[in-house]
């Protein structure tokens, strides 16, 4: 009876945390002030990254002053690109050293890279049609762009991430309390194929697989298959800042001696949280996935901010 | 609630274990130090020079980069009014948005020199508005400044990079 | 507008503008 209770719980907040997100736009998560970086296509790659570290971001969107247009998001793919070329071309160094934003997009097609579908959306639509849009999209970010009522220029209003919508939600909805079945049970997880690596594997290797599995990290674990450390995309930028990308038969382990020491570290969870809980800890930290491991410490599996976004627009 | 950070995964203990384990690479390797450098924001750009000198240098920028400006006025020799093509290869009609409607192309702009103190002087940028370039203002006259809520300030911000190069450079 | 120093041969402008209620600053990073 208690469980039939929770299910008609959980059913019934899902459905008014929709509602919610039907009623609001995107324009409503954006603060009342709050700063955009933007940066020009003409930039150096590595000037872009310097940039990037010391405004404690990973992402900014580009602007081509030569067309006054908006020319997609520089994202942590973009530097995985870069690292994935020059190991292919390790002559390339001059080429790689001197590269600028605008040369992106050949080395996404010199790799044969899958370039990032790059939606966007009107800042004044339904944040949950710009939802939907990120999730098939497979970005976890989308840019919300206007255009300049008198010269019908673009303007990029903000960047919405998966991270900004749920912790919208977390401190809105009071019905996120409500969510408490356990997380085993609601087909959220991702527990097949998920790539891993241990912590003597080439970082390149790791790399690579990021790549190939579409994904933002991949668990490092022991023999036993106990979750120890993960590596994540924006890793990558650490290891290009410090120029080692020279030197990519390091370890991921040595690799991640690279990471500051205001990381945060990894979230790991059970089966048996809820996502009441999980949606209290977004709205009060930084987090950007949820690793699932069992009384041992044996990774189980991941549940990420899109699977949690893709249950609560779709689920139930 | 079972939700923890993994211990082995914070940096501090990451690395003594590294190191405990002896892998080869992990003491010549030091942390990325995030020096979230505080950006130190100035109104325009600062000078010392002869205030004569520094409007010469921003007419000679101007001038150089292919800009306009108006007369100036005897008694107001600090503040020059500019018009500038702001010419992008939008598309073929380079006048014309998607929706037909006349792109204006020519961004006007007040440029300001301020004295802060004793040979210390301060050049300020303004924007001040889109004129068409075939002369009749545009719908803007009619729109107040309240009124308009979708303002691109991209242009404008490119086009006073471009002179605050220029001024570099030639410097 | 409001620019910061340049550094690493990089320029950056920034102006604070009104998106119907609300204020970006507007931050736009150029090569010199």
């Amino acid at each position: 009876e208690n469980r039939e209770k929770l299910h008609v719980e959980q059913k019934l907040a899902i459905e008014s945390i929709r509602k919610f997100l039907d009623s609001k736009t995107s324009y409503d998560v954006l603060p009342v002030s709050y700063r955009l970086i933007v940066l020009d296509t003409s930039l150096m790659v590595k000037k872009s990254l310097n940039v990037l570290l010391q405004n404690n971001i990973v992402s900014a969107p580009l602007w081509d002053s030569k067309t006054s247009k908006f020319a997609g998001l520089l994202t942590s793919s973009d530097f995985i690109n870069v690292i994935q070329y020059y190991f292919s071309n390790p002559d390339k160094f001059e080429l790689v050293d001197k590269l600028q934003l605008s040369g992106l997009k050949d080395i996404e097609k010199a790799i044969g890279a899958e370039p990032l579908d790059m939606a966007s959306i009107h800042p004044s639509k339904p944040l949950f049609e710009a939802c939907l849009k990120m999730l098939n999209s497979k970005s976890r970010r989308i840019p919300l762009i206007d255009k300049d009522e008198e010269t019908h220029r673009e303007i990029v209003v903000s960047v919405l991430t998966q991270y900004r919508i749920l912790k919208f939600v977390a401190l809105n909805c009071r019905e996120t309390h409500f969510l408490k079945r356990p997380i085993g049970e609601l087909n959220i997880i991702s527990e097949q194929n998920v790539k891993k690596c241990r912590m003597t594997t080439p970082v390149i290797d790791v790399i690579q697989l990021l790549t190939q599995g579409g994904v933002s990290s991949i668990p490092i674990v022991d023999e036993e298959g106990v979750l120890i450390n993960i590596y994540e995309a924006i890793d990558v930028l650490g290891l290009i800042k410090g120029g080692i990308y020279n030197d990519l038969s390091l370890s991921v382990g040595e690799a991640l001696m690279r990471r500051s020491d205001d990381f945060e570290g990894v979230y790991t969870c059970t089966r048996n949280d809820k996502l009441s809980t999980i949606m209290d800890n977004i709205r009060k930290s930084r987090i950007h996935r949820f690793f699932v491991v069992d009384e041992n410490g044996r990774l189980v599996g991941v549940m990420t901010l899109s699977d949690i976004l893709k249950y609560i627009l779709l689920g139930e | 609630s079972t939700l923890s950070i993994l211990p082995t995964s914070l940096p501090q203990i990451h690395r003594a274990n590294m190191l405990a384990q002896g892998f080869p690479a992990a003491s010549k390797i030091s942390p990325l130090v995030n020096k979230k450098s505080k950006t130190r924001w100035h109104f325009g750009i600062r000078s010392h020079s002869y205030p004569l000198d520094v409007m010469g240098e921003i007419y000679i920028a101007l001038k150089n980069l292919g800009a306009e400006w108006a007369k100036p006025s005897e008694e107001d020799l600090w503040t020059i009014r500019v018009r500038w093509r702001y010419d992008v290869l939008e598309n073929s009609n380079a006048f014309n948005s998607e929706d037909g409607k006349k792109i204006p192309d020519l961004m006007k702009m007040v440029i300001q020199l301020f004295q802060i103190e004793t040979n210390n002087y301060l050049v300020d940028f303004k924007f001040d508005g889109w004129e068409s370039n075939y002369g009749d203002m545009t719908k803007r006259s009619n729109i107040s400044e309240d009124e308009m809520s979708t303002f691109s300030a991209y242009p404008f911000l490119h086009l006073t990079a471009k002179l605050i190069m220029e001024l570099a450079v030639n410097s | 507008l409001a620019t910061s120093s340049i550094k690493h041969n990089t320029l950056c402008v920034a102006s604070i503008v009104r998106y119907r209620q609300k204020y970006v600053t507007q931050i736009l990073y150029a090569p010199l």
